[in-house]
């Protein structure tokens, strides 16, 4: 059984393409807001994963230009290791002239994955040095005429989810957007005042924070707290998954995330997912370590149902119910 | 000057386990982890 390398992959599952270099050659690229950084695999990478995916060919773009920087990178199972490069980066019709970006030469992991490599769209980070991300690098070049982006994703599973860069297209969300703050400039976290069911507060007592992950599916939490939302919605463990009754979907109370002060529900049909004739919960557990505060991850499932703006130049979210 | 880029969904691998019943683990062995999430980027 082909087991080990898909137990180590993220959470993920909105790709778009992009293109790197002159003439462009094309990849496809998951949109992360819970990263910061770009890397594709490399012609010259001869890890399996390599050969599954897209590779940049150095030697065919004009506008490419090496460093001797390396990039070397772990996620909990995966790893890349390459070099710091620059080239001309394209999305869509916005173009990050002498955009830095990882180029793989080893890559563990990545073999099953369905994209060539990750679009980090979180902020640039401290320590990384000549890195910046794209997106700074759009807004430094006079690329966009506004420092956000926003995300669309629709339920449908081929099509109707977007990214927009440099503004937001009111047909994508009902009503106004609600901003909230971020609660430390430099990654996507907001404070969230509580997590409900039936009127009661199941989770994040005190407040917590959440991080707005596109590159996470599911609704992530300290162990604790999903354990008391599993209980609550009679979620019985299978091989280390929750499974609800799928007949019971209809009676279960939505989680209401209160943030800024505002309600906003997830229902049952959202945060349980019917698949080969189980129900599993999409609430899952992410282990905190040792004195770090509560904190969630909102992926997808979240997402989906509202519409969110990630607005670098005010350092805040907006907030609407996705049509 | 708004420039809006297709995004295609993908079935996630936690699906994708779940339909071949290997979920065994996945969550507890590798859990996402933020802190570490944050760390790599650190590494460029």
């Amino acid at each position: 059984i082909y087991h080990h390398p898909l137990r180590s992959y993220k959470d993920f599952s909105y790709i778009g393409n992009i293109n790197i270099g002159t003439p462009p050659q094309e990849f496809q690229v998951l949109f992360d807001t819970g990263s910061s950084s770009l890397w594709v695999p490399s012609i010259y990478c001869q890890s399996s994963s390599c050969y599954k995916h897209n590779s940049f060919v150095p030697c065919n773009s004009s506008t490419f230009k090496a460093t001797n920087k390396i990039f070397d990178t772990n996620y909990t199972a995966t790893s890349i290791k390459g070099y710091l490069v620059y080239d001309t980066v394209r999305i869509g019709n916005l173009v990050s002239v002498a955009q830095p970006f990882g180029l793989s030469l080893k890559e563990f992991g990545f073999d099953d994955v369905p994209f060539d490599g990750i679009l980090g769209l979180g902020y640039p980070r401290r320590t990384v040095t000549g890195a910046n991300p794209i997106f700074d690098n759009l807004w430094k070049q006079g690329v966009i005429s506004e420092p956000v982006f926003a995300f669309y994703l629709s339920s449908q599973k081929e099509n109707g989810s977007v990214v927009m860069f440099g503004g937001v297209n009111r047909a994508y969300y009902k009503g106004e957007l609600n901003w909230v703050p971020v609660s430390q400039v430099g990654s996507w976290h907001i404070n969230i005042d509580s997590i409900s069911m039936n009127g009661t507060v199941v989770a994040c007592k005190r407040g917590c924070q959440a991080l707005l992950d596109t590159g996470t599916a599911f609704l992530r939490g300290p162990r604790g707290s999903v354990s008391k939302i599993q209980k609550l919605i009679h979620a019985r463990p299978i091989d280390r998954e929750h499974v609800v009754s799928c007949q019971a979907i209809g009676t279960l109370p939505p989680a209401v995330f209160t943030i800024n002060g505002i309600d906003y529900p997830v229902p049952a049909q959202a945060y349980i997912q019917s698949l080969s004739g189980y129900c599993f919960s999409n609430f899952l557990v992410r282990p905190q370590r040792v004195n770090e505060s509560e904190t969630w991850i909102l992926g997808e499932v979240f997402l989906r149902l509202y519409f969110s703006v990630f607005d670098r130049g005010n350092n805040r979210i907006g907030l609407a119910p996705a049509v | 000057c708004m420039v809006i880029i297709p995004l295609r969904q993908m079935k996630t691998m936690r699906e994708t386990l779940r339909e071949r019943n290997l979920l065994t683990n996945f969550s507890e062995e590798h859990p996402y982890n933020l802190s570490q999430k944050a760390a790599n980027d650190q590494n460029i």
